[in-house]
């Protein structure tokens, strides 16, 4: 199983136009650096990305920098992911 | 393994073996409304099924319902599972069900991409696409929600192979998306094509590959908009609705679009919970609620395909 220890989501509320196309910029980046699970649509709806642990650093300050707020809506996908397994093993039993 | 339906958890979640094993239960007990149909083969040759709801009659115009083409969308093959067991259970009580069975077949993909899925299981959770792979590209899967033939290739879609939203190297390239293709054109009278998504709480019908509203863009309207709020009276979700390209954003090569465009009009896409917490790991314990306003929703659009044959 991949491990996703640390990774987390961030809701990014984007105010115009200007900041999603800053976001879609991030999808394209080497090495990957998110992954979109609600991707840049309009900015009345929020942007939603997985971000690997190693690139949280470097996503955050790229937000900050770019005036784009954001806030943790998951602060460590391997915990609810253990979680969801425990809860099958569980039903299972 | 299971050995009935009985003590299948429906506010569980399961692997592919345990979904296909609860199919083959749920087929034999309930054989006198439920049949399996193998549409295809997944790339890497698992079966692709289908249920078939049936009273019976022959060429009945029919409904068609999609649900996991997404693969790490696990609360859609969860709320698939628990509606399946709805029509079952209130065929021959609700008297709307009755009566769109009594008329209609409702055909219901539970597993579309069952590739996907069972790689959610055995590797990585957020998997998205299926899992072909071509020689000389590095990267694995097609994104099945780009690969349809209406608006192909266009924008919303993206044609590196590495992208989330990988449209494939032709429509219809993949098995999972051209068993479906010939399965519906074969039978020629799907009148509704419901295919469920998640998350963002939206309802959303045609087209996603370009701003042009479909013709029947008011009825579609007002349709989306009786069936959420159908699906809100059950738990007070509120859900947004219109065509995908002016609700969400432009994709291109969707399934609704292709089902629109080979003249199936009432054709719509589900985005199911989370409401903002979770993301694709919605808790189980929200499988039930969601399922329950879903099936609101469905049976609403459903209603009103009976009540307008076209």
């Amino acid at each position: 199983q991949m491990n996703f220890t640390g990774d987390q989501v961030l809701r990014i509320l984007a105010k115009d136009e200007e900041q999603l196309s800053l976001l879609r910029k991030l999808e394209g980046m080497k090495p990957q650096k998110v992954d979109f699970w609600r991707g840049p649509a309009r900015p009345s709806l929020p942007v939603d990305m997985r971000v690997p642990f190693s690139e949280l650093k470097n996503v955050k300050s790229y937000l900050e920098s770019h005036g784009l707020d954001y806030s943790v809506m998951i602060k460590d996908i391997q915990v609810l992911l253990d979680e969801e397994r425990e809860a099958m093993a569980k039903s299972r039993r | 393994l299971e050995r009935s339906t009985s003590s299948f958890s429906y506010s569980s979640y399961h692997t592919l073996e345990e979904i296909y094993n609860w199919i083959d239960s749920f087929v034999t007990e309930h054989s006198d409304i439920v049949s399996k149909i193998q549409i295809g083969q997944s790339f890497e040759n698992r079966s692709i099924l289908v249920l078939k709801f049936s009273t019976g009659g022959s060429q009945r115009p029919a409904i068609w319902i999609d649900t996991g083409i997404h693969s790490r969308e696990w609360i859609t093959h969860a709320t698939g599972i628990w509606i399946a067991k709805k029509i079952v259970t209130k065929y021959g009580k609700d008297p709307v069900l009755t009566n769109i069975l009594n008329a209609m077949d409702i055909f219901m993909e539970i597993v579309t991409n069952p590739d996907g899925f069972a790689f959610t299981h055995s590797m990585n959770r957020l998997w998205r696409k299926n899992k072909s792979t071509r020689p000389g590209i590095f990267c694995i899967g097609v994104d099945l929600n780009r690969n349809w033939k209406t608006g192909f290739g266009g924008n919303g879609s993206n044609k590196n192979p590495c992208s989330e939203t990988y449209h494939g190297p032709f429509p219809q390239s993949e098995p999972e998306v051209a068993a479906i293709v010939k399965f519906i054109t074969a039978h020629g009278k799907i009148k509704a094509l419901i295919s469920i998504h998640s998350y963002s709480q939206m309802l959303m019908y045609p087209y996603g590959h370009t701003l042009e509203p479909v013709s029947n863009q008011r009825e579609l309207y007002y349709l989306a908009r009786e069936a959420v709020k159908a699906l809100y009276e059950a738990h007070g979700v509120e859900y947004i609705y219109g065509s995908i390209s002016t609700t969400l954003y432009v994709a291109s090569g969707i399934t609704v679009d292709w089902a629109y465009d080979n003249g199936i009009k009432y054709a719509f896409s589900f985005e199911l919970r989370d409401t903002g917490r979770y993301g694709f790991l919605l808790p189980a314990t929200q499988i039930v609620p969601t399922a329950q306003e879903t099936w609101m929703a469905i049976r609403t659009i459903m209603e009103h395909t009976l009540k307008h044959p076209y």
